[in-house]
């Protein structure tokens, strides 16, 4: 090797000039590549969205103007075992989990099957209104199984605020500045929980796919309506948007004349009872004392919640809590993590991520909102008065990527939400009417 | 699967300069209260708190 190295003539040759220019091309195509990398991922943060990897490429699959083409599935951050489970395909693993519980099972291995997951998650089968476990063809119905009359009695203070499922209080507390605190003082935003004042209407409430189509003129109409009307009351609506994150107009929220809205109702399957609808009249004390009545120093009201869980062996049918009108619902198809106390400790926001059904209102008090949020479980959240509603299904997925494409076309930014109204449920009370303890729909398997 | 109920009520009055402005007297009244504690387990129809 010495021998090698003193001994061989070292001869120079110049390096052809385009080799060097191809070099040096090169690595400044990389420059700007990474440059322009790295201001689509600040735009991409700032749209609201977490920089997914994969197939979504180093374009983001988006349109020119920066706006996500697709509603993109946002990656939460948190310990490992968030970060496993936000790579599965939780919505499709629950839907199969779905179609296998709605497998028959055999005759002969219901009853020991349905006991052995009663031990196991605590069912008291002795309030299960049907004592033969034989009827139950599978686990999702007996999952959604009914109980008997008489074993839930209704508090008897007409006053009380009821629990409108059998559970576990997780959390409950006032909302202060707009933020629901949640286990471990993690905090969220109302705005996320609820959906913001800016709904996406249904222009075809019969079609599912235009479920997630774009706001309508009609709501632009009625906004500059409403901008030509009195200034004072603008400002008190806005001021209350602001507040609650919700666009309840005072004279609506305090039980006075509702405003006239420009959306159509999704769907009015079940038309109250008339004395069920009188009933609720006259809980909510309609028109006895004008609005203004409301906001002295007596009557103060402040904003609470209360988060209620569902453990898998709980009878899952969820109730009214109280006596109050439904006006509107907003899907939100999310995610479906599990829901269970450990991952809501982890995993800050988690009831804004996952899917879930927002259902808004008004009750004596005012305000009222009752929102069921699925899990990787029970993706299924039913609700006896809507028909339409379909959720953890693949067409409103579809439905509602597409509404973001389109969104995203126009340059507007995609509201995450398909709103419905119940207005023609009952044209006194503009939305759907509910008595304390009626029941409302429920949680089903995938 | 979770149930998140969001609400308005009252917070209750402030007590009367004739009721005092000190110590317990200081708690707004007639507004809501809860009846639950955090971990505990309710049934349908149980009071989750009251006005």
């Amino acid at each position: 090797l010495r021998k090698a190295l003193s001994e061989t003539r070292i001869k120079w040759y110049p390096i052809p000039v385009g080799l060097g220019i191809g070099f040096l091309g090169l690595v400044q195509f990389y420059k700007v590549n990474e440059r322009e990398r790295l201001r689509r991922d600040e735009e991409w943060e700032d749209d609201g969205y977490v920089k997914s990897t994969g197939s979504s490429g180093e374009n983001g699959d988006r349109s020119p103007g920066g706006t996500p083409k697709r509603r993109e599935r946002i990656r939460p951050s948190g310990p490992w075992q968030v970060q496993v489970m936000s790579t599965l395909p939780l919505k499709a693993i629950s839907r199969l989990w779905g179609k296998f519980n709605e497998l028959q099972i055999p005759y002969y291995l219901r009853v020991p099957g349905f006991k052995l997951y009663s031990f196991i998650f605590g069912v008291n089968l002795s309030e299960v209104s049907e004592p033969d476990l034989h009827v139950y063809p599978n686990l999702a119905s007996f999952f959604y199984r009914t109980l008997k009359p008489g074993v839930r009695p209704l508090d008897p203070n007409p006053n009380a605020l009821l629990s409108p499922a059998d559970g576990r209080v997780l959390q409950f507390g006032a909302i202060v500045s707009g933020e629901v605190e949640q286990v471990k003082g993690m905090t969220y935003s109302l705005d996320a929980l609820l959906g913001t004042s800016k709904p996406e209407t249904s222009p075809n409430p019969s079609d599912p796919a235009r479920i997630f189509a774009p706001k309508s003129d009609n709501h632009q109409q009625s906004t500059a309506t409403h901008k030509d009307g009195d200034e004072d009351v603008i400002k008190q609506d806005e001021e209350f948007a602001q507040v609650n994150g919700i666009s309840y107009t005072l004279p609506n929220l305090f039980s006075g004349p509702p405003q006239k809205k420009p959306k159509k109702a999704q769907d009015a399957s079940t038309t109250p009872k008339a004395s069920s609808e009188a009933e609720v009249r006259a809980d909510l004390a309609l028109g006895e004392r004008p609005w203004y009545a409301r906001l002295t120093s007596e009557h103060q009201t402040a904003l609470f919640y209360v988060v209620v869980y569902l453990a898998p062996g709980d009878y899952h049918r969820f109730h009214s809590p109280c006596s109050w009108v439904v006006e509107k619902r907003r899907h939100f198809a999310g995610e479906l993590y599990s829901v269970s106390p450990y991952l809501q400790k982890t995993l800050p926001g988690l009831f804004t991520l996952n899917e879930r059904v927002v259902l808004l209102g008004r009750w004596r008090w005012g305000f009222f909102s009752f929102t069921p949020v699925g899990a990787t479980n029970v993706g299924s959240i039913k609700v006896n008065f809507d028909r339409e509603l379909r959720t953890n299904s693949l067409t409103t997925d579809t439905a509602a990527d597409q509404a973001a494409e389109e969104a995203a076309k126009r340059g507007e930014s995609y509201g995450g939400f398909a709103e419905a109204t119940y207005e023609a449920a009952s044209p006194i009370l503009h939305g759907h009417a509910l008595r304390r303890g009626e029941e409302m729909g429920g949680f089903q398997l995938g | 699967s979770t149930v998140v109920l969001v609400f308005e009520a009252p917070k209750g009055r402030r007590p009367s300069f004739d009721e005092g402005w000190l110590g317990e007297k200081t708690k707004r009244k007639g507004g809501w209260n809860w009846a639950v504690e955090k971990g505990q387990k309710v049934k349908m129809g149980q009071a989750l708190g009251w006005v």
